[in-house]
């Protein structure tokens, strides 16, 4: 896809090189020209402008783009009018972030509807991690149902995954199990790999570095981490 | 938990909300007093001190902290202290965020293990959630499997999940069906309520707006979005 990222602080920046490391033809755009030259070599193209002068940013292929995503944080007047600037000229995929719930309702009168907010989202995935003991990953699949990477509850290492029953005991389903193992390269340097085994045989015996994926109502998961 | 979180900007405040909304007891700490009003009903306690004045750090319940976490952003000089200062206190689970990647390397030589990047992990997200159209969530289990959450493809509408044989096809397999649905509150306003549906009968008809939850390899995975 060809992608505009206005704002190469640390989240437009990182959006920037992840999508271009992704194989998307990426232009990032910063007036500051020192964040401009270290993205240059991971870009498509690197523009040093100020995207609230109107002239300089119609000259940026913002028609031909696929997505344009205002990254530009703490200065707030400028995201609002260089979303405004490119609501007017009419882009096919806008995107702004929002810096405060105000700021949010002004994108959204200016018609805004894809908005990011990097750290309240951060926040809010560090609040349900480190309220889940135990719990590595989870993935809600709406308010009620989850899916969580968890370690397998201590009191059944050594039975099969027969005897611990968690379907019948939790009503939680066990989809996959997942290994993880330090691997080192040959830098001499431990990275550490992870292999997903599939859902597990009913005889299988329950080992203490089993990590499991489980599928289940959030009520039903709270009462199988906490074993 | 007793949780301690030092700096109320956009990310520790949020971050502190959300647990103190999940029946946390939370300490929220910060130098400006307009931080710390804004914060004063939302949390346990809302205690405006300069985290980087030793005496005035130690006089919080820091030994008594499940967690303490510092959350100043920009003044990575401050960050570095009061991490450093906490880590000659000792307790027992601390938690830095880290600003750029020659900030990490300072908190991980003072020791600290668990790190935070709130701009850097959502433009992770953002990256491959823009790369996988019709992909509405997705949950890695490892680099190369994943969980997603996506728009049945328009060419299978109308056949039956037997038919459509998606194991049989793309080698994925469809975990359960999530329904989206739009309920009106008493208020009059919409809301979209989603009921998940479990795994799908093979005769049962496939819907326009079935959205599946799909597990497979990341390979496989991007074949069957891409229909
Ligand atoms: N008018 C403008 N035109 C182009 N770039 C701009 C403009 N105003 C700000 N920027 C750039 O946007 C980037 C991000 O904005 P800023 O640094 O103000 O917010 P931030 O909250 O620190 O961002 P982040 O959290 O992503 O690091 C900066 O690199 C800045 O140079
Ligand atoms: N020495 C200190 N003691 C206590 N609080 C501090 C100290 N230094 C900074 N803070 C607070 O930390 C909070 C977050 O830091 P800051 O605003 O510098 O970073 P930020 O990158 O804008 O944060 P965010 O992205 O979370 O909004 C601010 O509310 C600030 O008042």
């Amino acid at each position: 896809m060809k992608i505009i990222i206005i704002g190469l602080g640390n989240f437009g920046g990182h959006l920037a090189e992840k999508l271009a490391q992704r194989g998307n033809e990426v232009i990032g755009v910063d007036s500051s020209i020192d964040k401009v030259n270290a993205m240059k070599d991971k870009l498509t193209h690197a523009i040093c402008l100020n995207a609230t002068d109107q002239m300089a940013l119609s000259n940026l292929p913002l028609k031909n783009s696929d997505i344009v995503m205002v990254c530009i944080g703490e200065n707030e007047g400028a995201n609002i009018i260089v979303t405004a600037i490119l609501k007017n000229i009419g882009v096919n995929r806008l995107i702004s972030r929002a810096i405060n719930p105000l700021h949010e309702s002004v994108l959204q009168a200016l018609g805004v509807h894809e908005i990011v907010h990097p750290e309240a989202e951060t926040a809010e995935r560090w609040a349900k991690k480190l309220c889940l003991e135990g719990v590595l990953n989870s993935f809600d699949l709406n308010k009620n149902y989850s899916i969580v990477e968890v370690e397998v509850p201590k009191q059944y290492v050594g039975k099969t995954y027969e005897d611990a029953a968690f379907k019948e005991r939790y009503n939680v389903t066990v989809l996959t199990i997942i290994k993880h193992s330090e691997q080192s390269s040959f830098l001499g340097k431990n990275k550490i790999v992870s292999n997903v085994e599939g859902a597990p045989d009913p005889n299988r015996i329950i080992a203490a570095d089993d990590v499991l994926v489980v599928f289940g109502e959030n009520n039903d998961l709270q009462k199988f981490v906490r074993g």
